[in-house]
């Protein structure tokens, strides 16, 4: 990828996003690494994995809607893979 | 389910409640929990009984931040509680997250809906993609407690890992929580058989699955009521029941369990393990109990013996157990049930019912065991 001009200040969600998913969608660290290019496809299946399960519209991006759900109080329970 | 949908291999399940929120009167945690518990429980053959002190299956707790199992909480708002699925050890438990404001009503967050739903993971269910599913991950208040309703998914789920209730009928009985219908035994029924029977203060109560009849003398029609309505822990499907007249007690018994209640109080301290009483650890369940007021002597039938208690010095009778048929000839095991009334015995056996004279020594009356039910 071509280097972008300035370090962009990453918006807080994609920190969030980034614990929600590890915490709740089994996020490995693979996934992890690629998070920050967020339009990586593997980043981008799991975004839309988490929003088909909330039943969400699978844009695969951090959007308003999806973003909003994810700020609802919730069970610590993951939704995926379980405890490990 | 989890993966591997682990369950629990048995259905009656203990829980105890390990510590208190400062949000709510301790009352109300307790009626929250057995609340939620009932809502399983309407729809699976599960039954649940309340332990105040040693190890349960479900262990509750409330806990801010890390509290030992790697899974800290995040302060107020997001994570509100977690689960483990059923297992030994700290699977199965229950822990909330005391930064949460826990209250009863739509303000803060409910403590019977999240207790509901994280009941649900200890007895082995995940989550549901399903918004109106009471197993759906994101805490959502749209329906009250009061008029609370399991969703088909959640039945779905909770019966793929234990079966629906053993009564899952057709007679409707509103009851608070699920709308599948459970059927009320019906009383003259002739093949009606009873799991217990005791008197209460002066009225006499017939146990039955669920339920209970309750014959009192202002009332001669039996009132029919949920063993739940009056003791929320006691379990269902009882073994056996008995009144320590002086002591204004009853013993209640399942399996290898028994507690006392006084009125509609169950006494702390209880369940207690039957072997507490003198029983050897072969016993594994009582099958009918009855106390004689005069001697104060009470009698536990266990197959084809029976035992003699002392509820004065609170101990079990020497030379005891013997067979039934020696001192009391053409009873035949198993009895479900004894009820002393009249200065007689009588032994409840499946449908059947038979009046003995302890004095004679002998069956004076043969009779249907729904007999009392003015049937």
């Amino acid at each position: 990828y071509p280097l972008q001009g300035s370090v962009r200040q990453e918006p807080p969600n994609m920190d969030f996003a980034q614990r929600y998913l590890e915490k709740y969608y089994n996020l490995d660290k693979i996934e992890k690494q690629m998070f920050k290019r967020k339009d990586s496809s593997p980043v981008v299946k799991k975004i839309q994995e988490m929003q088909k399960f909330l039943g969400l519209e699978m844009t695969g991006k951090l959007d308003s809607n999806t973003m909003d759900v994810m700020l609802k109080p919730r069970c610590g329970v993951p939704d995926v893979g379980g405890f490990t | 389910t989890f993966p591997g949908s682990p369950k629990w291999r048995k259905t009656h399940l203990t829980y105890r409640v390990e510590n208190y929120t400062p949000d709510l009167p301790r009352e109300s945690v307790d009626a929250a929990i057995e609340k939620a518990l009932k809502v399983w429980e309407a729809v699976t053959p599960l039954t649940f009984s309340r332990l105040s002190e040693g190890e349960a299956d479900i262990m509750i707790s409330f806990a801010a931040g890390e509290h030992g199992d790697f899974y800290p909480f995040d302060g107020p708002g997001q994570s509100l509680a977690h689960a483990y699925p059923p297992g030994p050890g700290f699977y199965g438990d229950v822990h909330f997250d005391e930064d949460e404001k826990w209250t009863l009503g739509s303000s803060g967050i409910n403590f019977f809906l999240v207790a509901a739903h994280e009941l649900g993971h200890a007895l082995g269910l995940f989550h549901s993609d399903k918004k109106e599913s009471l197993m759906y991950p994101v805490y959502n208040f749209s329906k009250s407690p009061a008029h609370f309703r399991l969703s088909q998914d959640d039945i779905d789920g909770i019966q793929s890992l234990y079966g629906p209730h053993p009564y899952s009928g057709v007679i409707v009985v509103p009851t608070s929580s699920v709308s599948p219908r459970t059927e009320i035994p019906t009383k003259c029924d002739p093949s009606l058989s009873f799991d217990a029977v005791s008197p209460l203060r002066g009225e006499l109560l017939f146990f039955k699955d669920r339920y209970l009849w309750r014959l009192s003398h202002w009332n001669p029609e039996p009132e029919v009521h949920l063993i739940s309505a009056f003791w929320p822990s006691l379990p269902s499907h009882l073994d056996a029941a008995y009144e320590a007249n002086s002591k204004d007690r009853v013993f209640i018994f399942k399996g290898t369990q028994f507690w006392a209640v006084r009125g509609s109080e169950v006494q702390a301290g209880y369940p207690k393990s039957i072997h507490t009483l003198g029983f050897p650890l072969a016993v594994r369940k009582i099958d009918a109990a009855v106390s004689d007021k005069e001697t104060k002597k009470t009698y536990f039938f266990v197959g084809d013996q029976y035992w003699r208690f002392d509820e004065k010095r609170w101990l079990m009778d020497k030379g005891f157990p013997r067979l039934i048929r020696d001192d009391f000839p053409g009873i035949e095991p198993q009895v479900d049930a004894v009820l002393q009334a009249f200065g007689f015995f009588y032994f409840f056996h499946g449908s059947s019912q038979f009046e003995f004279d302890p004095n004679a020594k002998m069956v004076t009356h043969t009779l249907k065991s729904n007999s009392w039910l003015l049937c």
